[in-house]
């Protein structure tokens, strides 16, 4: 009512018209589309996409570019993100959020915490920080917290010492923002609903229908999406700017002439989980959705459901294109708005045929639409949950949610989906993320023998100073290796070694910059890792590397079987295993060896994960191209 | 007294240099590995990131006081300033969507940079009583 008297009383003033309306909704989603994309390419090329991928994979112990975390991604994802998503581009704030929100946490834990940030404890930092992103993304924050612990920690140990620090940076945030009231209402939740209508038993099978959809929406439009994004990289690559424009101009005139596809999408679904009614019957929402009953004829109730169905069609197809183009993009939201028209549609089906008027609220419907394809997209169950409460305050609803959202993961688990839109990139994109092996024992019968690496770069445990500056700096010995074990010694000449202890090779390259000592004093100045002063007979010029080095490092026998190997790499966060027989090095193997060893073997038995219709793309590509030759400008006449 | 130092073995066994990371055949769920780092969450875990070596030596009683203080407090500052600067973002950000959202469909007729809720809340009122300047 107050957006009504707002325009009545000429305060806002919509563009009127016949054409400029249109013209100004174009050219301005062109605009932002534009100038978000120019950013991400020119700026900063890690502000692009989501991000919650590479940061679960950060967060397991695998560190990414420190780029991708940094100053200036920060803040190109936080201008390129309101230009992506005002383009009207059917891409969300949430996984971008969660991305701006871990750089924020890095760049303040490395500047105040820099002389006693451990790893570990960045590690919890960062998760804090990613589910306080989520929270102020929704204005949910306990479901913030859950996010950060069910789905970016969870490869990690569960500590409480991450949740409290989670529960906090969420509740600071959220509260930051109630003060700051962006939207003007005093409140930071999306949309306030207030179901006063209780559910009813009958409306279960209705219930389970929006839980198959939402299964359903997960499974093929990731499937979807990411065999999408295989055509990009094969023929699209080369135009990442054009791409975007060109679907930010589809998107806009297509969305153009539909009301749910116009929209803004969290105003959107504010429309759609709106309650019609009151319990008094005073009707308190004006939109034309509530606007039907029993005597609206057929043709207005079909226009507005197949309003409702092109809608729900037409974003999930957008979904699928414009998830992984060169914006800061999320997938959550769209995939709820995809969801609430879906269900939305479903609840005026229910009222028109079945229930009749006045019995169910429909905007719960397309409260459960959201939930179930937010639930299929990210494979998530109590953050999603938890997160609709906090998006809505539909306590009523809760039994009704947690149906939608298990039949959700039914179908997903049923059609072998292992993980959420995130978990699955990982795999497409190829980064290492050690989470639960594969379900058949496919390491089972292999042993460490079999899969490690016997040629080492091994260093004595007394070296000069010189030799190991010219090891190390030296670009033709750059080994694709990051660490190196330290033999005896006395086993200097012998044909087996045995291996008294591991350095990291930056570790060792920081402590040799830390050494001032010109060149000719390093031909004579002695490292040593592991003896004492004594044994060396007190010479001048030896520098102790002893606390660089791993005095400890694990070791295991050749016959210990990988799926053991496994879950040692996955238990103890360690980095490389040394393979000892009776005391002797056999050999080594690294966290990623046994991650590539075991996908190796995957592929190799069920087959590749993700398989593409290369005829379908190289067709799609054909007529891509017939149109990029047809309007491009330097076409030679005689194809004509 | 100079002493013999070992050189680098190229490998324990026989055979060419260089190690062979190209023992797993190169797939696309494995491409960008190498992008990544691993961190050894026992020999690394509790180690430092980056010490600094030029920690400031404690030589006054208000310095140790600050340290005192910091060392408690330290977590505390941090994830209050973590949270406070995303909190501001996402303000930053909401406001930022919603006035280019709204742009493309009206202007407020008080002052085109606002957006539907800033133009249409009573606060405005109350603020526009301000110079324009300050508004804007």
């Amino acid at each position: 009512r107050q957006e009504f008297e707002c325009e009545a009383q000429g305060v806002w003033i919509n563009w009127n018209g016949r054409v400029s309306p249109f013209m100004i909704f174009m050219l301005l989603s062109v605009l932002f589309a534009s100038i978000s994309t120019l950013l991400v390419k020119y700026v900063a090329p890690m502000a692009t996409g989501s991000g919650i991928s590479e940061i679960k994979v950060w967060v397991s112990g695998f560190e990414y570019n420190k780029d991708f975390l940094g100053f200036l991604t920060l803040v190109v994802k936080s201008v390129a993100l309101p230009l992506a998503i005002s383009s009207g581009l059917s891409v969300g704030k949430e996984g971008p959020s969660v991305h701006y929100a871990t750089c924020c946490g890095y760049l303040l834990t490395k500047w105040l915490l820099r002389d006693t940030l451990t790893y570990s404890t960045q590690y919890e930092y960062l998760t804090a920080a990613s589910g306080a992103g989520v929270a102020v993304a929704f204005g949910a924050p306990i479901g913030g917290v859950l996010f950060g612990l069910e789905e970016i920690a969870s490869a990690n140990r569960f500590n409480s010492s991450t949740l409290w620090k989670s529960y906090y940076v969420a509740l600071v945030a959220i509260t930051t923002l109630k003060y700051i009231d962006p939207f003007r209402n005093g409140r930071v939740i999306l949309f306030n609903v207030t179901y006063d209508r209780d559910w009813k038993v009958q409306e279960i099978p209705i219930f389970i229908i929006l839980g198959v959809f939402g299964g359903l929406y997960g499974k093929y439009i990731s499937k979807w999406n990411i065999s999408f994004i295989h055509f990009r990289k094969m023929y699209l690559s080369a135009w990442p700017v054009q791409e975007v424009i060109f679907l930010a101009t589809l998107t806009a005139f297509i969305s153009y002439f539909n009301e749910f596809l116009k929209l803004d999408m969290t105003e959107s679904m504010g429309i759609l989980f709106h309650e019609c009614v009151k319990n008094d019957n005073t009707s308190t929402f004006g939109h034309r959705l509530c606007q039907l009953d029993e005597n609206t004829h057929a043709l207005e109730f079909l226009k507005i459901f197949t309003s409702l169905c092109f809608a729900t069609v037409i974003r999930a197809l957008l979904v699928v294109v414009s998830y992984g183009a060169r914006i800061p993009a999320g997938i959550f939201v769209p995939s709820m708005a995809v969801g609430a028209t879906f269900g939305r549609a479903v609840s005026l089906l229910v009222e028109r045929f079945i229930s009749g008027p006045a019995v169910i609220t429909p905007g719960a419907y397309a409260f459960l639409g959201a939930a179930a394809t937010l639930s299929g997209i990210t494979n998530l169950t109590l953050t999603v949950v938890v997160i609709m409460f906090e998006l809505t305050g539909a306590f009523m609803y809760i039994i009704p949610v947690m149906i939608v959202v298990a039949i959700t993961r039914i179908i997903l688990s049923t059609s072998g989906i292992s993980g959420g839109i995130a978990d699955q990139m990982i795999m497409v994109n190829g980064f290492p993320y050690l989470e639960d092996e594969q379900e058949d024992e496919i390491l089972e019968k292999y042993t460490a023998e079999q899969v490690m690496s016997s040629k080492l770069i091994t260093i004595n445990e007394t070296i000069y100073l010189s030799e190991l500056e010219s090891f190390l700096y030296d670009s033709a010995s750059d080994f694709s290796v990051h660490g190196f074990p330290i033999t005896r010694d006395e086993d200097k000449f012998e044909k087996e070694k045995k291996c008294i202890g591991y350095v990291l090779k930056r570790h060792l390259t920081s402590k040799v910059m830390m050494q001032s000592v010109n060149s000719a004093k390093a031909q004579t100045t002695l490292v040593y890792f592991n003896k004492t002063n004594d044994d060396l007979g007190h010479r001048e010029n030896c520098i102790g590397f002893k606390d660089i080095m791993n005095s400890s490092p694990i070791t295991v026998k050749p016959q210990v079987p990988m799926s053991l190997l496994f879950r040692m790499f996955k238990e103890l966060g360690c980095k490389t295993i040394i393979v000892e027989e009776s005391g002797i090095s056999r050999g080594l193997i690294t966290a990623k060896d046994v991650l590539r060893f075991e996908r190796m073997k995957y592929r190799e038995i069920h087959g590749a994960k993700f398989t593409y219709n290369e005829a379908l793309d190289r067709r799609c590509w054909s007529v891509i191209n017939f149109i990029i030759t047809i309007f491009s400008p330097n076409r030679n006449d005689n194809i004509i | 007294m100079v002493t013999r130092y070992v050189p680098i073995n190229q490998s324990i066994e026989g055979g060419e240099d260089g190690v062979d990371t190209n023992r797993f055949a190169n797939i696309p769920e494995t491409q960008n590995f190498d992008q990544f780092v691993t961190i050894d969450k026992i020999a690394e875990g509790n180690r430092p990131l980056s010490v600094e070596s030029d920690r400031s030596f404690l030589n006054s009683k208000y310095q140790y006081y600050r340290e005192v203080i910091w060392d408690r407090a330290k977590t505390f500052i941090t994830l209050s300033s973590t949270a406070i600067v995303i909190g501001c973002i996402a303000g930053f950000l909401q406001v930022f969507t919603e006035t280019l959202v709204n742009w493309k469909t009206g202007r407020c007729n008080r002052n085109w940079l606002l957006n539907k809720s800033f133009c249409c809340s009573n606060v405005v009122n109350e603020v526009s009583s301000a110079s324009k300047v300050v508004l804007k």
